[in-house]
């Protein structure tokens, strides 16, 4: 499921730092 | 002693909201009901007027002073795609050479890719909330992200409600009104989006939640136990029932004389489920019937296999 949705799992994982959307 | 954790728990989700949703319900009704003096929303009615106001659309160029912090990050997080990126890479800055479509097609899809950028922000958002929810981050993992995949839509449909009334809905963080007819009168499948959205909202607002109302309500979508794929149920049944709790003592105290508010908003839950049936319904016609769409990579890993 983690490999299926790599973004929203990014989204989960990283707290403060940048996310590219 | 158990009473005074629900109103602390209940207090913790509405600072949360505060903190991650830039235009709450209070601030986005003193704008549709004009009492923000001479900050009136730019109004898009047709064609004409959504170019005008596309330069106000583009919402990762938006400062918002009172989230300049998360603003920043998301700026810097830009580099992945943008809404420009997105038009670009399917050829629709150059208008002219897109085969088939006129510039109107090309506005059009134009703004739907706003939208789209708006909705993969607002995906940002709502995972950070959720994350603030107590013991969500506890869960495991993969719960995370199945509870995320299902509930995100539903909330995201929710939080469209206060921007809405039955003329029109407020865009770009409040800074945009465009009107319901307008979107009536875009081409298919695009004008039957939101119709089902504002007949929704229409209803929903009517239940007169307060922003803190809204905070437990979108916690308990979120921590729906019943999701498809789920690991663990039960430790997620717990959080819920703690939040609905939470949720039923607040409506007692914040609406005391509204009758059986806490029934009919879980009834809501319900419809909106089949409101976001109905919407994944309407992107897959739409990559079937836009050839030259887009989806958004972050709105693809949440809508691929959901419904």
């Amino acid at each position: 499921l983690k490999e299926k949705h790599k973004i929203l799992h990014q989204l989960l994982q990283n707290s403060t730092s940048p996310v590219d959307l | 002693p158990e009473a005074a954790d629900l109103r602390a728990l209940a207090r913790h989700l509405y600072e949360a909201y505060l903190k991650y949703f830039p235009l709450t319900k209070a601030k986005a009704r003193a704008i549709l009901s004009g009492k923000t003096g001479d900050n009136v929303p730019f109004v898009i009615h047709d064609m004409k007027s959504l170019m005008e106001g596309e330069q106000f659309i583009n919402c990762s160029q938006i400062p918002i002073q009172e989230h300049q912090q998360q603003a920043t990050v998301l700026t810097a997080g830009h580099g992945g795609i943008t809404e420009v990126q997105m038009a670009s890479e399917c050829g629709l800055l150059e208008t002219t050479s897109i085969s088939g479509h006129g510039l109107t097609d090309a506005v059009e899809l134009r703004f739907f890719y706003s939208c789209q950028s708006r909705s993969a922000e607002a995906v940002r958002e709502v995972t950070e909330f959720a994350k603030s929810i107590p013991g969500f981050t506890d869960l495991d993992l993969n719960d995370q992200v199945t509870l995320l995949k299902y509930g995100v839509i539903e909330v995201l449909i929710i939080m469209m409600a206060p921007l809405m009334n039955k003329d029109g809905t407020l865009i770009s963080y409040g800074q945009i009104f465009m009107t319901r007819e307008f979107l009536k009168s875009l081409r298919k499948p695009f004008c039957q989006m939101m119709e089902p959205k504002f007949e929704f909202s229409v209803k929903f607002n009517t239940l007169e939640l307060d922003d803190s109302d809204m905070a437990l309500f979108l916690a308990v979508i979120i921590l729906s136990g019943d999701r498809p794929g789920l690991l663990n149920v039960k430790p997620i049944e717990q959080l819920q029932e703690t939040v609905l709790h939470s949720l039923e003592l607040r409506l007692k105290l914040n609406h005391p004389d509204s009758l059986q508010l806490f029934a009919k908003l879980l009834q809501k839950m319900t419809d909106l489920r089949q409101i976001v049936t109905d919407h994944v319904h309407f992107m897959q016609l739409l990559k079937k019937t836009e050839v030259d769409m887009c989806l958004h990579p972050l709105l693809q890993e949440i809508m691929k296999d959901l419904y």
